[in-house]
């Protein structure tokens, strides 16, 4: 990670922040909710809170503009830069700004949150079915007044769930008319206007009066873009017109003819071939709480990152189930220090499960569920008579598909996560994986193929189902020989896995099953707080779980031990 | 078999015609993100101060440190991303 020169940082922890202004991409109430995630992944690891002002001089003010926007340091159109923001201190010290020609999106297309009707704001769900015909945006069919609306669910004729969308003439941003539509035809400077507009702005946001005379009367909202504002091109904002004529041919949707980056693009106008009025079309657009959370790390003080994976590298890249990766939280720690996070005591007798005090879940990151192929075959009991809960400790213990697996001796019993149908077991670990050893050391189950690797010593084994590679010797992984054996997996998202021995980890990359450059780390450099030769490291429920004997030690994903206890009667549940 | 109707290629209003060369992309990106200074830029050769300043973004953005405007290179400079310079300049 790196500071900025001299540790520029802020010198109080309770920081205000104030949104100037709003991109018409996204509701108001979409972008307030990705900017107070996007500091809370900073709160989350240090004592800094935020806290969201509506008037007055913040620490950070956050403002939409586009090109040259009054800092100068212009921003560039579409893609290409996308946001910046300034190193702490006063003024416009520590602000972030956000270049409004981007389509700002939650990073996976075109966010359409409704008001009013029946679905309590929900978003719209494209495609959905309307008196048979399917669409895939906001639609004025089946009614009078023009208003665009949407389905919330696949199904409008099966649902009726329903709400209407962003639009002119149902709502206006900001200006001085709290948030009435706009009146059309209105006039201004003595023309007259039946469409939002940009003359009389040097900024190029849509504006709309609010009566009949902005003459006169003076008063005037922001338009916010319809789902089909076009971005960029010559009239940023406006909507699509289909069907519209190019070079003589009609077309009813986006197009990428006449270009030759295969953009889409659609006229804004019914006919481009004279008026040569067009934009970009919405495509997956960039995430703002993904490029907010970057700036704020500016805001607080962090520089860029060279390390790839940083939320602080330079370059936008969209992730589903975001985490912050060590590289930040040394960043951020280095200059704040940590959270208020429970430090760990050593375990005392386990209390009964009633009296004991339920660790707050401040908020977890939800992973996405996947179907996951049954298992192939049940195994067999072997004999009831051998009770998990008479063991001392395990071999290794891992999440498979869902329920924790504990591996002792060539036996192992499963533990469902989810829900309490107790210890199931004990099963032969050969009947389930033909080849593998007795004894293992560690196991782990990929996310995304659902492969599980084995690890024994120096040698490893990979099964999909029933078939098996292996085994074969961990160097292949590019894990040095002065490692004897692995003690535990904690899977990370994107294909990674953190593989720890001793007191260090190395990062595996599935894919390429070869370790990531820059390890081993030393584990206390992270996971402080849990045993530094833990015997089993394993994820379970979002939670990284340190054992060492009869105890474990829990750690939340924002690294901080929230549970001790004793693996037999918190995890295992025995009497 | 018929040939199909040549692709149009249009100007669209509003848009650069014919956008930087691949040069004159590497030349902008390096200065403003920091990688060079306008003064390293015109003194000396130019090719070793290009060659330096791309090994030094190279470096930076964790890829190949091969001093040449190659591919990867060019991609990244096109990637959407913060404007914060990456070296204080």
């Amino acid at each position: 990670f790196l500071t900025f020169e001299g540790d520029l940082k802020w010198d109080h922890m309770d920081l205000t922040y104030r949104v100037m202004n709003y991109s018409p991409d996204l509701d108001r109430a979409v972008i307030d909710d990705a900017f107070k995630r996007a500091f809370k992944v900073w709160s989350d690891v240090t004592p800094l809170t935020f806290t969201q002002i509506y008037s007055g001089e913040a620490d950070i003010m956050i403002m939409f503009g586009s090109g040259e926007h009054g800092d100068g340091y212009p921003f560039d159109g579409k893609d290409g830069l996308l946001a910046h923001a300034f190193p702490p201190g006063r003024g416009i010290q520590g602000d972030a700004h956000f270049d409004d020609d981007e389509f700002w999106t939650l990073g996976t297309g075109l966010v359409v949150k409704t008001r009013h009707g029946n679905a309590n704001g929900a978003d719209c769900h494209f495609p959905f079915i309307f008196e048979g015909r399917s669409y895939s945006r906001c639609i004025t069919e089946g009614r009078k007044d023009g208003l665009p609306w949407c389905a919330t669910t696949p199904s409008y004729d099966h649902d009726k769930k329903y709400g209407f969308c962003p639009s002119e003439l149902l709502y206006t941003d900001g200006g001085n008319s709290d948030g009435a539509p706009c009146v059309f035809p209105f006039v201004f400077d003595g023309s007259s206007y039946d469409s939002c507009t940009t003359d009389g702005r040097s900024d190029g946001y849509r504006w709309c009066a609010t009566t009949t005379n902005f003459d006169q009367d003076k008063k005037y909202g922001f338009c916010p873009n319809r789902d089909t504002a076009v971005i960029g091109g010559n009239s940023q904002g406006d909507p699509c017109v289909f069907p519209f004529t190019f070079l003589g041919q009609s077309y009813s949707a986006c197009t990428s003819q006449g270009r030759q980056d295969g953009k889409l693009w659609c006229a804004t106008t019914s006919n481009y071939d004279t008026d040569k009025k067009w934009g970009f079309c919405p495509d997956k657009g960039y995430s703002i709480f993904l490029v907010a959370a970057h700036e704020f790390g500016h805001s607080l003080g962090l520089d860029h990152s060279s390390v790839r994976e940083a939320l602080m590298y330079p370059m936008y890249s969209y992730v589903q189930d975001f985490q912050l990766d060590p590289d930040d939280v040394q960043g951020i720690q280095y200059l704040y220090g940590r959270g208020s996070g429970p430090a760990p005591t050593a375990p005392v007798p386990a209390p009964t499960e009633e009296s004991q005090p339920m660790p707050t879940e401040a908020g977890s990151t939800s992973t996405s569920e996947e179907e996951t192929p049954e298992p192939t075959a049940e195994p067999i009991p072997v004999d009831p008579s051998w009770d998990a809960c008479m063991e001392e400790s395990f071999d290794a213990i891992t999440e498979i598909n869902g329920e924790l697996h504990f591996f002792k001796d060539g036996k192992y019993w499963t533990h469902p996560s989810f829900w309490k149908s107790g210890i199931q077991g004990a099963f032969f670990t050969a009947d389930t994986w033909p080849g593998l050893p007795a004894v293992i050391d560690a196991a782990f189950q990929d996310v995304l193929t659902k492969r599980v690797f084995f690890f024994a010593s120096r040698q490893f084994w990979v099964f999909s189902g029933k078939s098996v590679l292996g085994p074969r010797g961990i160097e292949k992984l590019g894990i040095g020989k002065e490692v004897t054996r692995i003690t535990g997996a904690l899977q990370r998202g994107r294909g990674k896995v953190l593989l720890f021995s001793g007191e260090s980890y190395w990062r595996l990359d599935v894919k390429v099953q070869r370790v990531d450059k820059g390890y081993p780390r030393a584990t206390d450099d992270i996971f402080t707080g849990v045993p530094l030769d833990a015997r089993n490291v394993f994820l379970s429920q979002d939670k990284y779980h340190f054992c060492q004997g009869k105890f474990y030690w829990r750690m939340t994903p924002r690294y901080q031990v929230d549970r001790v206890g004793y693996v037999k009667y918190d995890i295992l549940q025995c009497p | 078999p018929l040939q199909s109707k040549p692709q149009a290629v249009v100007t669209f209003p509003g848009e650069l015609v014919g956008a930087w060369s691949d040069l004159e992309l590497a030349e902008s990106y390096l200065l403003r993100f920091g990688y060079t200074t306008e003064v390293e830029a015109k003194t000396g050769s130019k090719h070793a101060s290009l060659g330096k300043a791309l090994r030094k973004m190279q470096k930076q953005l964790g890829l190949e440190e091969t001093g040449e405007l190659d591919a990867s290179t060019l991609e990244a400079m096109r990637a959407p991303r913060c404007g914060v310079p990456d070296q204080p300049s």
